[in-house]
C-alpha cells in the first residue's frame, strides 16, 4: 500500500542520515526517489558525503568508505523491524581499526534488539564478541566446532586460538 | 527470542554432527579460510527456507549434502536444526522454544519439521512472517554481497524496501 | 596466430597447476579449454581443488579460497612476461595470516623479475615489504605521503604508523 | 626496470604536489580509509594511457581533477608523472631513464610528453608495447576486481590470455 510504503521509506530516510553520521563521525547521507510523483513505481537512490569531502559520485569513494555506507544502509533498514537474529560474514573485511572501532561499537549498541553473529578474520572484531567460536579442519575437508570463551587476555593465549589463525 | 542452538549434520562440510550453543548477545566465528564458517550461515539460512541453490553458492540443492573427501564417502542426506528460546510473543506459535529441521535426500526428498512435528516450508516461512527474519530478510548479510547495496539499480533497491515495509 | 596462443595457453596452464600447488600446499588445478577442437575461439575453464578436499564447482569453495585461486591465477599469467612493476590492491583482503604468508612468501619470490606495489591494511602484508609509504589525510580531503621506512620493532613504535591506524 | 618516482599533482585527492620515491623490491602502500591509496594506483594507470574513466571510477574524465574540498577550492588540471629507471634494454626507446607525464585541463585538453617532450598517447603505448606493463595489462590488480577473473565467461577469460600472448 502507497503509505506504508511511505512511512517505510521516511523511516529508512531518516534512520540512514542518523546512522552514517554516527558510523563516520559527520558528514551527509540521504535516500532519495527518483520519480518523486510515482512513489509506489519509483527506484531508489543513495547519496553519500564523508566529513570534508565534496559531495561526489558513489563510485569515487573509497573500498572502505563504499563498506561501511553500505553498513549504514543495511543497518538503517534493520532497524525499521530489528530481526531477534543477525549474521554478518566478513562484512569488516575492506576497514581500517578506526571504522573496524566504530562498525563494533554500533554492533553493541544494537545487541538488545538482536542477538549478532559475527564473522570475522579480524582481531579487534573477535574482542567485541561475548562469545567466539572456532571452526576448524583437522581432518581434511570436515569442519569442527570448539567453542572458545572470550577472558580477556586468555584470548591470546588460548591454543585453539593460536591454531584459529 | 534468540538462536539458542544450531545443529548441522551432513550439510556441506559438517559430516559430523556439529553443534552450536549460543546465548544473547554477540557470537563471533572464526577460524581459517576453508573451514566452515561461511557454510554455518548457509545452513541458517537453508533452514529457514532458502529455496535457490545459488544464494548457498551451489549449483543445484544435491550439492549441499556432504559430498564425501579423501577419508570419508559421501552421504545420503543434509540436516540441520535451528533451536530458538525466548520465542513466546515473537512467533506466530505459542511456544517458548522452537525446534526448525530441514532434511534434505540425495533422492530429492525434503522433509520439514517443526518441534519434531512433521510441516511444510510454508509452515516455516509463516512462522517467521514479519519477524524480519528469513532467507531474504536483510538480518543475513552473506561474504561479499555488502556492496551490492549500493551498486543495485535504484529499481532493485526498492524491492528491499518493499520487503522491510 | 595460433601457434602462439597455443604455446601461451600450456605454458599458463603449467604455471597455473605449480603456483596453485605452490599456495595451497598441494591439490590440483587446471586451465581447460572448454572447445578443445577449436583453440581460437574456445573459451577458458578453470577448475580448482584444495587439497584434502572433493573436486568440486567453483562456487562452493570459500571466500579465502576462491581469492587464493584468483591470485594463482593472476600470478600464472604474470610469470608468462613479467611487467617490470605489478600493482595490488588489497587482493589480501579475505585471506587468513597463514594464506597471507603464503602469499607474501610468493611475492618475494618474484621480486627479482619485478617491484611489487602492494596496498593493504595487514600488519603482515607490511611486515614482507622493504619500504612502506603511509598515506595520510590530516586536511580534509587532501592526501599526504610519508615515507615509512621498515626498521624491525621501530614499524610498531612509529608514531606515523600509529596514526595510519 | 622499475618505477622510480611518482609525482601526483591536482589528480584526484592529491591537491599538493606529491611525490613518491621508489626502489627496487617490494613497496606497502598503506593508511586508513579514504586517504588515497587507491588513487595512487589510478594515477599509475592513468599516466599509462587509460582512457575508460569508469575504470578509474569516475563517471567522466574531468571527475579525475581536484574537485574542491571544505577548504579549498577546484583546480583546473589534473597531472601526473612516472619516472622509470634502468630501462635502457627494456623500453623502444633508448634512455636509461624515462619521465612520462599525462596532464588533463578542465577544458577537456590532454596532454601527453616523455621526457619532457610533447607526445601523443600512442607513443606512450607503443613504448610500454610487449613489456607487460600498461593500463589493460595484468600487472595492476585492482581492488575488489580480482574475483572477477575467477568469476568472468570463459570468452572473456580469453581475452586476457590473448593480451598475455
Ligand atoms: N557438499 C559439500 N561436501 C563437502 N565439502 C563441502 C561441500 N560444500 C562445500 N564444501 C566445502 O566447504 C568449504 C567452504 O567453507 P566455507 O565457505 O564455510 O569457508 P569459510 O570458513 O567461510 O572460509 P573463508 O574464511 O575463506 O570465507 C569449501 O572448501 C568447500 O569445498
Ligand atoms: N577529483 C577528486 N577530488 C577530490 N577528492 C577525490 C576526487 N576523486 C576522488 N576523491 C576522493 O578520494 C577518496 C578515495 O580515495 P582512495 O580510493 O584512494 O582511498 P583508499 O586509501 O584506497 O581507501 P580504502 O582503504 O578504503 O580502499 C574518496 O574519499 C574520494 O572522495
Ligand atoms: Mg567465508
Ligand atoms: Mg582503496
Amino acid at each position: 500500500t502507497k503509505d506504508l510504503f511511505i512511512d517505510t521509506f521516511n523511516a529508512a530516510q531518516k534512520n540512514f542520515h542518523e546512522v552514517f553520521r554516527h558510523l563516520f563521525r559527520g558528514g551527509n547521507a540521504k535516500l532519495t526517489l527518483i520519480d518523486e510523483e510515482n512513489p509506489l513505481e519509483s527506484g531508489i537512490d543513495v547519496i553519500v558525503q564523508p566529513p570534508g569531502k565534496n559531495l561526489q559520485s558513489i563510485n569515487l569513494l573509497s573500498g572502505g568508505e563504499k563498506a561501511l555506507s553500505a553498513i549504514a544502509l543495511l543497518f538503517s533498514i534493520y532497524l525499521l523491524k530489528p530481526s531477534p537474529v543477525c549474521v554478518l560474514d566478513e562484512i569488516d573485511a575492506p576497514l581500517d581499526d578506526v571504522n573496524i572501532g566504530r562498525f563494533t561499537d554500533m554492533v553493541k549498541e544494537m545487541v538488545n534488539r538482536s542477538q549478532f553473529l559475527v564473522i570475522t578474520h579480524n582481531k579487534r572484531t573477535m574482542e567485541s564478541a561475548n562469545n567466539l567460536y572456532g571452526v576448524t579442519m583437522e581432518e581434511p575437508g570436515v569442519s569442527k566446532v570448539v567453542a572458545v570463551r572470550v577472558t580477556g587476555e586468555a584470548l591470546y593465549d588460548g591454543e585453539v586460538l593460536a591454531d584459529m589463525n | 527470542m534468540y538462536l539458542k542452538r544450531i545443529e548441522i549434520c551432513g550439510f556441506k562440510s559438517f559430516v559430523d554432527s556439529t553443534i552450536l550453543e549460543l546465548t544473547p548477545g554477540i557470537a563471533s566465528i572464526i577460524g581459517p579460510n576453508g573451514c566452515g564458517k561461511s557454510n554455518v550461515l548457509d545452513a541458517v539460512r537453508w533452514v529457514l527456507g532458502e529455496q535457490n541453490p545459488r544464494v548457498l553458492r551451489a549449483d543445484k540443492m544435491a550439492d549441499l549434502i556432504w559430498a564425501g573427501s579423501s577419508t570419508r564417502k559421501a552421504t545420503s542426506f543434509a540436516e540441520a536444526t535451528l533451536i530458538f528460546a525466548d520465542c513466546d510473543k515473537v512467533l506466530s506459535m505459542d511456544f517458548h522454544e522452537i525446534a526448525i529441521t530441514r532434511r534434505l535426500y540425495r533422492t530429492g526428498e525434503s522433509e520439514y519439521l517443526i518441534n519434531k512435528a512433521v510441516c511444510r516450508l510454508k509452515d516455516i516461512e509463516s512462522l517467521f512472517m514479519d519477524t524480519g527474519l528469513g532467507p531474504h530478510a536483510y538480518s543475513i548479510m552473506e561474504q561479499g554481497k555488502i556492496d551490492q547495496l549500493l551498486q543495485m539499480k535504484p529499481e532493485q533497491r526498492r524491492f528491499i524496501f518493499e520487503e522491510a515495509a
